[in-house]
């Protein structure tokens, strides 16, 4: 379709700014209230001082996430959609100026939506995608293309397990069915177990483009 | 645009055969995960003996929910959408012919999407909206169309308040700033606490309309 043609030639544009800049972009991507702020505001506060962090916001409405990153003390630019259910590179692309250009990891928070995110590139390296352990363990076969076209998955929340009908074996084998080469983290946002092996892995990234 | 009158048009034609037939017919809203196909399998299990009930269930793939609803003993429809984030009315209008013409109440379980669902009409008496407490008391906030366009809301998974960083009054204040006429329930398909008063006020409604 033509509006994808049109936001795949944006997300280029995009990529190569990130490119140029050497900054490691991720388009982290989820149901609403998986976690993904929660595991933002970890991530920062983790590596906020080794690492120049900056974080793009979207949402349908409000700037809430935006105010809760800003807490932790790095820049965050909000994209408020006004209903539009998932990202594009063109709203990406004009909050880039808002941000700073020597910024070695930007974090893209999407919509929270396990459906259409998937198919809109915003020219980031990668997409992560969450899953709360309060979700279901079938999530990866009802919503197949956000998981095929991720690199990583974290499965959130795993402190609530004692409390929910969760197998973390059987998300992960349902996962790996629809994409073998996914890379898997579990974290508790809460607790914060997980979080270091996490964040190590993104540093990693991040140094590695420089 | 285009595409919503049409979708109008179908769901005038569904609404007519809901009413012909004296059919209560319930749009089913949540984020993937909060529990409608639960809530469903106790309430049919509530119901059954004593009202004619049918299921109608969306999803993105895969017809587990439509198996897991099987179960309970009563006729289910799946539509599978293959990468279309919501319902639409002729959707609907294709499933209907595989249900029984003399059904009390049809419940339409609508894809795991906190968005775009509330802008497709599917001839339905009513949108329910579910939110689980996992999710944050903020999802009203943050995506309204939903709950403005909802009748009653469901907060699902109380068990688990314990747990969370959620608060039910919140949300129900959150709620009723963005549509002050919502009927608000409280469940856990777990425990089985509220599905009685939830399901004594759907039996009210089936039975008003005949
Ligand atoms: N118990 C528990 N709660 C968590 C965890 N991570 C997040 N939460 C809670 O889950 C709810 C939603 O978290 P958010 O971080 O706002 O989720 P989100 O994915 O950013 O939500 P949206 O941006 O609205 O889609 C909040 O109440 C958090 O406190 C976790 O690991 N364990
Ligand atoms: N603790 C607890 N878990 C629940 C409750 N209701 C549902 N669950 C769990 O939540 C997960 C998802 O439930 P489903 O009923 O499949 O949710 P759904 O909204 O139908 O999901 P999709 O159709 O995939 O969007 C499952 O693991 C359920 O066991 C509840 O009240 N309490
Ligand atoms: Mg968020
Ligand atoms: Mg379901
Ligand atoms: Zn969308
Ligand atoms: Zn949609």
């Amino acid at each position: 379709r033509k509006v994808l043609k049109k936001n795949d030639d944006l997300a280029a544009e995009n990529r190569a700014c990130f490119m140029s800049r050497r900054t490691f972009a991720v388009n982290l991507l989820s149901s609403p209230g998986s976690g993904k702020t929660s595991l933002l505001e970890r991530t920062v506060d983790a590596l906020k001082h080794e690492l120049r962090i900056a974080i793009i916001e979207g949402d349908v409405q409000t700037d809430n996430d935006a105010r809760r990153i800003a807490a932790h003390g790095v820049p965050v630019a909000q994209i408020v959609t006004n209903g539009l259910c998932h990202l594009e590179a063109s709203l990406v692309q004009s909050a880039l100026p808002q941000l700073p250009e020597d910024m070695e990891l930007c974090v893209i928070e999407n919509v929270g939506n396990l459906v259409c995110p998937a198919s809109y590139d915003l020219g980031e390296h990668m997409k992560i995608t969450i899953v709360s352990t309060t979700e279901g363990d079938d999530k990866p076969l009802k919503y197949p293309a956000m998981f095929r076209r991720s690199s990583v998955l974290i499965v959130n929340k795993i402190d609530l397990l004692p409390y929910v009908q969760f197998s973390v074996d059987a998300c992960i084998a349902n996962a790996h069915s629809v994409n073998p080469e996914l890379l898997v983290f579990t974290t508790s946002c809460s607790s914060g177990e997980g979080i270091d092996a996490w964040c190590d892995w993104l540093r990693d990234r991040v140094r590695e483009l420089r």
